[in-house]
């Protein structure tokens, strides 16, 4: 259309998803969107692929804002991916990584529940789904994953908002991933984006020993948070989940490890110790832009180290 | 649309186990529908979390009973959600 997208500003569900097209048009060599199921409320799933060739690359995920009202992760995914769009082709060592390995953006993992937080409720976490029995309704889609399901650090009751569901997957946004994870069967990397509190995490929450690749995991992880901090002095914390928030058992990247992805990495961006969900915007494109080195140095420790 | 009008957030450093404890036993309780925004897991950090403006007294007061060190991080949820709007309502008109 010729108009300028604000990336500095939040934007409901319909404004992002149009967005999407727009970049597939800027890029069609680069970028398509691709459909990989529906919401509870049967709303579309899309993923960003930025492919330049190639048949089942080896590839990285990464998906933002699973939990709706972590309004910055949506945002700086979106930043995320116009950089990498408009950075392929300048960027010698983004190039060189879109040369050899795919990458698929999740940008609303969660979109009955951000359009939620637009609509009714701006503190809402869960998906919508319905839990029988029960008033209250949806489901934490980070406690849903089969990796260590409905154990410590995760409630059996519907009202809570960390409730588990009654099975692992049992969420059709978390099945969704599932299924592309496990028929692409090449994925090398898997990175969940949070909000809040300022952190860098690895596997496993659902339980507090250290993982087999524990020691590359966390040296990979200072080096980023390393980067990230040297743009305008935000100071992360690296650390296995349990180690460093709390025991949490059904989460994402727990499964994506458990399952043979090694470099499964889990973001909570900043917050300001402030604000909480309510980050103004003036401070999207800052955590968009540190967060960036930060995810760089992942994505090309993953290309520069293939198992 | 579900407002949040003198719902505060708190953050708590909390300094004994016995502390640890009585946090852990507020997050279960449902009836002043707490929302933690950081659970109470460890002497070593933070506690946040949101008070619906029902819950505020209560719940000060009884940290402040059992000598609970607490300061407020958001005065007034709502106040902050209107600015988030309005900053939402701007950028959407000059996008246009």
């Amino acid at each position: 259309s010729g108009r300028s997208f604000n990336f500095g500003a939040y934007h409901p569900l319909e404004t992002i998803y149009s967005w999407m097209d727009t970049l597939v048009a800027q890029h069609p060599k680069l970028v398509t969107k691709q459909e990989i199921g529906r919401s509870y409320e049967n709303r579309p799933m899309y993923v960003l692929k930025f492919s330049t060739g190639g048949n089942n690359r080896p590839a990285i995920w990464m998906d933002t804002g699973i939990h709706s009202r972590e309004w910055v992760s949506q945002a700086t995914g979106l930043w995320w991916a116009n950089k990498m769009a408009a950075d392929y082709g300048t960027d010698a060592s983004l190039t060189s990584l879109l040369d050899t390995m795919d990458v698929y953006m999740l940008l609303l993992a969660n979109p009955d529940g951000y359009a939620y937080t637009h609509s009714n409720d701006r503190m809402w976490r869960k998906t919508r789904s319905r839990n029988s029995g029960s008033v209250c309704r949806g489901v934490d889609p980070n406690r849903n994953w089969d990796a260590g399901f409905g154990g410590p650090g995760a409630s059996r009751n519907p009202c809570s908002d960390s409730f588990h569901g009654p099975s692992a997957h049992s969420e059709i946004e978390v099945k969704n991933v599932v299924d592309l994870i496990q028929s692409h069967g090449n994925f090398k990397s898997f990175i969940a984006v949070h909000a809040y509190s300022q952190l860098l995490m690895y596997p496993h929450g659902y339980s507090c020993n250290d993982v087999l690749h524990q020691p590359e995991l966390d040296s990979v992880g200072r080096a980023a948070v390393e980067k990230l901090t040297s743009l305008y002095g935000t100071r992360y914390k690296v650390g296995s989940i349990c180690n460093i928030i709390y025991q949490a058992s059904g989460g994402s990247i727990d499964w994506t490890y458990d399952i043979g992805i090694k470099y499964s990495f889990a973001f909570e961006l900043r917050d300001t110790g402030r604000y909480g969900f309510i980050l103004p915007a003036n401070q999207i494109i800052p955590t968009a832009s540190e967060t960036w080195l930060a995810l760089k140095h992942i994505m090309e420790h993953v290309r520069d180290h293939p198992y | 649309e579900r407002l949040f009008n003198g719902d505060q957030v708190i953050r708590v450093n909390v300094q004994s186990e016995e502390q640890l404890q009585l946090l852990q036993a507020l997050e279960t309780q449902q009836e002043w529908e707490l929302d933690f925004w950081l659970r109470p897991v460890s002497t070593d950090l933070p506690v946040d979390i949101r008070l619906p403006r029902s819950a505020v007294s209560s719940v000060t007061e009884l940290l402040a009973a059992h000598g609970v060190p607490f300061s407020v991080i958001v005065d007034d949820l709502q106040e902050l959600l209107d600015q988030e709007k309005a900053e939402m309502l701007k950028n959407q008109m000059k996008e246009r």
